[in-house]
């Protein structure tokens, strides 16, 4: 029953209402990687 | 509808990656003194369409100094990154790129350089030797004896200085001068005793080399010498023989 209660919980979280058409901002395309060690 | 435009580029998109190749390309083989540098970060990237099939390409990147020298036939790609502790230097530069029916050239570049700050390397390594200037007097009394005791060694041919490329100086817990520099095969042997008339090999036969050395000046006096010849390098039409860049026509 815990575990159907932490779904639940989860699942009651979940509910959360979000903005209509919510898009979560792309990571920003610049800087790039680094690809050995930032100095 | 009019179309929307494209999607800014991101800096480590496909096609970002591929003009920072060219770009590092065109800066290593252009470049005459020094180190090859290697893509550490693309920092920033705008593209500016100039119509059908055409794009002007602005770039700036990070690089970072490899330990292969420029004269070096090593490719870039087996070259090692120096590290942290051996006083890495950044490169910094500004590329100006086209891009025709997908063909990517280098328009300019500009780039600079500047070794990473000595308290950065003291934090992580107090006893870490440290960058001095090539003009010192220790540097240079160091690289004067490395080659003359490698001339006196060698059954080779006479070996002249082209530069000195870098130095370091540690000075705890013992007193040691560390240099790099590059050197060219002469058309004397290194027996032969009127070096003064020694000159550099013709273009096509030249042969560069590379030079690593280590004095200890205090507690004891040791000098280790070690060079490498890369053997003859067949000059390719865009890069031009460094001979001729290193030792112009007036020989000063």
């Amino acid at each position: 029953s815990v575990a159907r209660r932490a779904v639940a919980g989860i699942a009651q979280h979940d509910k959360v209402p979000r903005p209509v058409g919510f898009v979560p901002p792309p990571p920003p395309p610049c800087p790039g990687k680094i690809r050995h060690f930032k100095i | 509808v009019p179309a929307a435009p494209p999607a800014p580029l991101g800096c480590d998109d496909p096609e970002s990656e591929a003009a920072a190749e060219v770009a590092v390309d065109y800066i290593n083989s252009h470049s005459h003194h020094g180190y090859k540098f290697t893509l550490n970060t693309i920092d920033n990237i705008r593209v500016l369409p100039q119509g059908p099939n055409k794009e002007i390409i602005f770039l700036e990147l990070d690089l970072l100094e490899t330990t292969c020298h420029i004269l070096s036939p090593t490719p870039l790609a087996n070259c090692t990154v120096r590290s942290f502790t051996d006083h890495a230097v950044e490169g910094d530069c500004d590329v100006k790129l086209q891009k025709v029916k997908g063909q990517l050239s280098v328009l300019a570049s500009k780039c600079h350089s500047h070794a990473d700050s000595s308290e950065d390397i003291r934090q992580l390594c107090p006893d870490c030797p440290l960058l001095v200037t090539l003009n010192d007097t220790e540097v240079l009394a160091t690289v004067t004896e490395s080659l003359n005791v490698y001339n006196g060694k060698s059954t080779g041919a006479y070996l002249k200085l082209l530069e000195i490329g870098r130095a370091k100086m540690q000075y705890h817990p013992a007193h040691v001068v560390s240099v790099e520099f590059a050197v060219a095969a002469t058309n004397c042997s290194a027996a032969e005793a009127n070096v003064e008339a020694c000159h550099l090999l013709p273009d096509d036969q030249s042969d560069f080399g590379f030079c690593t050395a280590t004095k200890v000046i205090r507690p004891s006096q040791d000098l280790q010498v070690n060079c490498q010849l890369y053997g003859h390098q067949v000059p390719t039409p865009d890069t031009p023989l460094l001979s001729r860049v290193f030792w112009p026509t007036s020989t000063t």
